[in-house]
């Protein structure tokens, strides 16, 4: 099965 | 001191139904520019994003940038109690720890205020790069929202594609398959009517339907969505909000392990 991706490893906290 | 007045009331209730599944606390910032927010769900798959710019308000005072946390479902509740033709006024004092929602009739003829309580909410606050999509679908968002609804019923996950032939929704479950594609259609007769796709590369990505489904409460305000596909990041739901703004759903796509 495939893994939910995170947001967190897209974008960077500013 | 914050005075911000929206003639037509009920967008702000269609905003909050388009969220508040999504997320349950968020701070809304507000500053010369608008009223933001920007906020994950719990589990950090998706983010919404939404902007309200200051010159779709009747009136718009923001004498310095506040952030004002609320929980979602106490703030729908409180938006419930207007009616849909009313004019809505959010107001809040410099270090005040309650918002007021003024209701007024279009008639004048009964005012409202409500008082919420705020809360203090961590909120972290992400960058989100500009980017180079690899295709960008421009379609009804009634349509979006029946195909998403549809695939649902048979999957747990879509298969999103997008190539030369147009674009392809597809899922798979215990009981069958179901596929469904869209080719780019401008021979309607409202422009609100048309499929656009826009293809730079072909792309395909996995997407798990639930949240999906979650952003198609966003539905009543816009007509058309957007959706916008790379390889490399999140997909993009945006619902344009006539002459203020939009909400942006960022998606993080399923990964083959």
């Amino acid at each position: 099965d495939a893994k939910q991706g995170n947001i967190l490893s897209f974008f960077k906290r500013v | 001191m914050l005075e911000l007045r929206l003639v037509q009331g009920s967008l702000l209730k269609k905003v909050l139904d388009a969220i508040k599944e999504l997320v349950k606390d968020a701070n809304f910032d507000c500053s010369t520019t608008g009223f933001s927010l920007q906020a994950m769900d719990s589990s950090h798959v998706a983010l919404v994003s939404l902007l309200l710019r200051a010159e779709g308000f009747e009136h718009y005072r923001c004498d310095r940038n506040l952030s004002m946390g609320m929980n979602l479902d106490n703030m729908a509740k409180m938006l419930k109690c207007s009616g849909n033709d009313d004019i809505i006024t959010i107001k809040a004092d410099d270090g005040s720890d309650s918002v007021t929602f003024m209701f007024e009739s279009p008639t004048q003829d009964k005012i409202s205020d409500f008082e919420m309580k705020l809360m203090d909410i961590d909120s972290e606050h992400l960058g989100i790069p500009e980017a180079e999509y690899h295709a960008i679908i421009r379609m009804p968002s009634a349509e979006f929202a029946k195909i998403c609804r549809d695939l649902a019923s048979i999957g747990d996950t879509v298969v999103i594609s997008v190539s030369k032939e147009g674009v392809k929704f597809s899922t798979r479950g215990d009981i069958g398959a179901a596929n469904v594609v869209l080719r780019q259609n401008t021979t309607v007769d409202k422009p609100e009517e048309a499929t656009i796709i826009e293809m730079n590369e072909p792309v395909s990505l996995t997407f798990a339907l639930r949240y999906m489904n979650s952003f198609t409460k966003a539905t009543p305000l816009s007509n058309i969505v957007t959706i916008s596909l790379s390889s490399e990041l999140p997909v993009v739901v945006e619902y344009k909000i006539a002459e203020m703004g939009y909400i942006r759903f960022y998606l993080a796509p399923k990964i083959e392990e």
